[in-house]
C-alpha cells in the first residue's frame, strides 16, 4: 500500500495548539460556526493572550517560540479561566 | 501572583492530607519526604500546619494516576500536562493528581521529574494560588528544573501565599528551604499502596478531627520524650515536636512528619550521641537512628540489639551522659546503664532508680542533659539532678524550658 502521507505539519501544530488553547486559555471553538474566520480570529486573540502571559512577542501568529512554549512540560491548571 | 475566581481558601490554620498510593519510580520513604518538604514550604511562610492521615478523608488527597482517572481532566501520557490540583473546598477541592505517566524522581536530573518541584507547585493551587506570569516563580506553569538544594520559595509565591493565610505567626526558625534528599531507609509505617477507591463525595466536608497541639504553657503538659540535635533541645509528644534553638529566642512548632517523614508518631524515648551526630529514637520494641534528618539504612531494629532481656516491650525514657558516655535507659523502677564506646550494656544492672537518682522514686517519662545536670521528667514535672552528687536540686514545671 502507499507510503504514510507526510504529517501535514502545519495543521498538525494548528490541531496541538487548539487543545492546548483550550485547555489552559478556555478557548472555545465554535463547532458549527459559519463563518470560519470568526474562529481564526477568536483563537488569534488567545493565541496572543497566551503569548503575552509568558512574555513572548505578541503576534497572534503560532510562531516557533509559541509552539516551543506550548510543548513545554507543564501544569494541567488552566492560566486564565472565566 | 493569581488566586482562583472568588479567591477560594482553607478557613482554619489546620490542614489535613493524605498520601492515597505511590509512584513506583521512587522509594515510598522518597515519596513521603518530597510531599513533606513541599509542604514545608508553604507552613513556613504562613500559619498553615499539615498534618498527615493514615485513613479516612483528609482536605488535600494526593495520588498518582494516569489517562482518565475519574475527574474530568484526563492525563496525557508521557510529558505535557505533569499534574493538576483543585482549589481549597469540598470533595474533590485540594486534591492534587500526579501523572503516573511520567519518570518522577527526587533528583532535579533531566531523566525525569522531581517529585518535589511538582508538588510544590501543585499544592499551591491546593491552598488557593492560579498560576503566575513571573518567569522562577514556583506557579509559574511550565516545569523548570533547578537546584533543589538551596531552594527557596520565591517571593512572587510569598505574596501570593499571605495574601490568601497572612504571615507566620512567629517567625519561621526553618528557612523555607528545602534540604538535600537524603538516602532514607524502607518505610516503617507507610500505608501499603491501595487502588484509589472511587470515593463517595461527601455531602459537605467535614473538617476531619483533627488533634490540636497543647498550648506551650499548658501547666499540665507532659512529653513523651526528649532530646537534644546539634545543639537544639526537641520535646516530642504524638505527632508534635517543640523545638528550642539556641539560635531563636521564639519556640519553633513542628510535626515529626515534617522531620522525618516515614517515623510514626509517638515516640517513647529519644537521646542524642552529639559527638556521632547521632539521634535515637524508641517506640515499643524497636528503635531507629537518624543524623540530621536522614534515617540511617537498616532501621528499625528491636532493642534486644542493645541488649534488654525480650521481657522489656518498651522503654520510658533514655539520656546519654557525655562525661561518662555512658546512656541510661529508664524503664518502669528500675534502669541500665549502656556503654556507648563498646556498644554494650554494663554488668550489675538493672538497678533502682531511686537507688542512684534521689528523689526520683518514680517512673521516668523523659530525660535530658544539659548544661550538665539531668533533667528527669515526670507527668508535668521535671526534676534537676546533679548526678555527680546524686543530689535533687529543684523540682520545675516541665515546660519552663518555653519561656513561661
Amino acid at each position: 500500500c502507499a507510503f504514510p502521507e507526510v504529517p501535514d505539519k502545519e495543521n498538525e501544530d494548528m490541531q496541538f495548539a487548539k487543545k492546548y488553547l483550550e485547555n489552559f486559555y478556555d478557548f472555545k471553538e465554535e463547532k458549527n460556526s459559519l463563518f470560519k474566520s470568526k474562529n481564526l480570529n477568536h483563537m488569534t486573540d488567545k493565541i496572543r493572550e497566551m503569548q503575552s502571559f509568558f512574555g513572548l512577542e505578541v503576534t497572534g501568529n503560532l510562531d516557533r517560540k509559541t509552539m516551543d512554549m506550548m510543548k513545554q512540560p507543564r501544569c494541567g491548571i488552566p492560566d486564565v479561566r472565566s | 501572583y493569581s488566586t482562583f475566581p472568588q479567591s477560594p481558601r482553607w478557613r482554619r490554620e489546620d490542614v489535613t492530607y493524605r498520601i492515597l498510593n505511590y509512584t513506583p519510580d521512587m522509594l515510598q520513604a522518597d515519596v513521603e519526604e518530597a510531599i513533606a518538604k513541599a509542604f514545608q514550604l508553604w507552613s513556613s511562610v504562613t500559619p498553615l500546619r499539615f498534618t498527615r492521615l493514615y485513613s479516612g478523608q483528609a482536605d488535600i488527597m494526593i495520588s498518582f494516576a494516569n489517562g482518565f482517572h475519574g475527574d474530568f481532566y484526563s492525563f496525557d501520557g508521557p510529558g505535557g500536562t505533569l499534574a493538576h490540583a483543585y482549589p481549597p473546598g469540598n470533595g474533590i477541592g485540594g486534591d492534587a493528581h500526579f501523572d503516573e505517566d511520567e519518570n518522577w524522581t527526587k533528583f532535579a536530573t533531566s531523566s525525569g521529574y522531581n517529585l518535589f518541584l511538582v508538588a510544590a507547585h501543585e499544592l499551591g493551587h491546593s491552598l488557593g494560588l492560579g498560576h503566575s506570569n513571573v518567569l522562577g516563580a514556583l506557579m509559574y506553569p511550565i516545569y523548570m528544573p533547578q537546584d533543589i538544594r538551596s531552594y527557596r520559595l520565591p517571593q512572587d509565591d510569598i505574596d501570593g501565599i499571605q495574601a490568601l493565610y497572612g504571615p507566620p505567626r512567629e517567625t519561621p526558625a526553618l528557612p523555607t528551604e528545602a534540604y538535600p534528599p537524603q538516602e532514607t531507609t524502607e518505610m516503617t509505617s507507610a500505608e501499603t499502596p491501595t487502588e484509589m477507591s472511587p470515593r463517595e463525595e461527601p455531602t459537605e466536608i467535614t473538617p476531619s478531627k483533627t488533634p490540636t497541639r497543647p498550648k506551650d504553657c499548658d501547666p499540665h503538659l507532659t512529653f513523651d520524650a526528649i532530646t537534644t540535635l546539634r545543639g537544639e533541645t526537641l520535646f516530642f509528644k504524638g505527632s508534635y515536636v517543640w523545638r528550642k534553638s539556641p539560635y531563636f529566642s521564639d519556640i519553633e512548632h513542628d510535626t515529626i512528619s515534617s522531620f522525618w517523614p516515614s517515623l510514626a508518631d509517638g515516640f517513647d524515648a529519644a537521646y542524642e550521641v552529639d559527638k556521632r551526630d547521632r539521634v535515637l529514637f524508641f517506640k515499643d520494641n524497636k528503635y531507629w537512628a537518624v543524623s540530621g534528618y536522614s534515617i540511617e539504612s537498616g532501621f528499625p531494629k528491636p532493642i534486644q540489639n542493645l541488649g534488654f532481656p525480650t521481657s522489656v516491650r518498651k522503654i520510658d525514657a533514655a539520656v546519654y551522659d557525655q562525661n561518662t558516655k555512658k546512656t541510661y535507659f529508664f524503664v518502669g523502677s528500675i534502669y541500665w546503664s549502656f556503654n556507648e564506646n563498646t556498644q554494650s550494656m554494663e554488668r550489675g544492672y538493672p538497678r533502682k532508680i531511686a537507688a542512684d537518682f534521689q528523689g526520683i522514686g518514680h517512673k521516668v517519662d523523659a530525660a535530658l542533659q544539659k548544661n550538665g545536670l539531668f533533667y528527669f521528667f515526670h507527668g508535668s514535672n521535671q526534676y534537676e539532678v546533679d548526678i555527680k552528687s546524686k543530689k535533687l536540686i529543684r523540682v520545675l514545671k516541665s515546660n519552663s524550658w518555653f519561656n513561661c
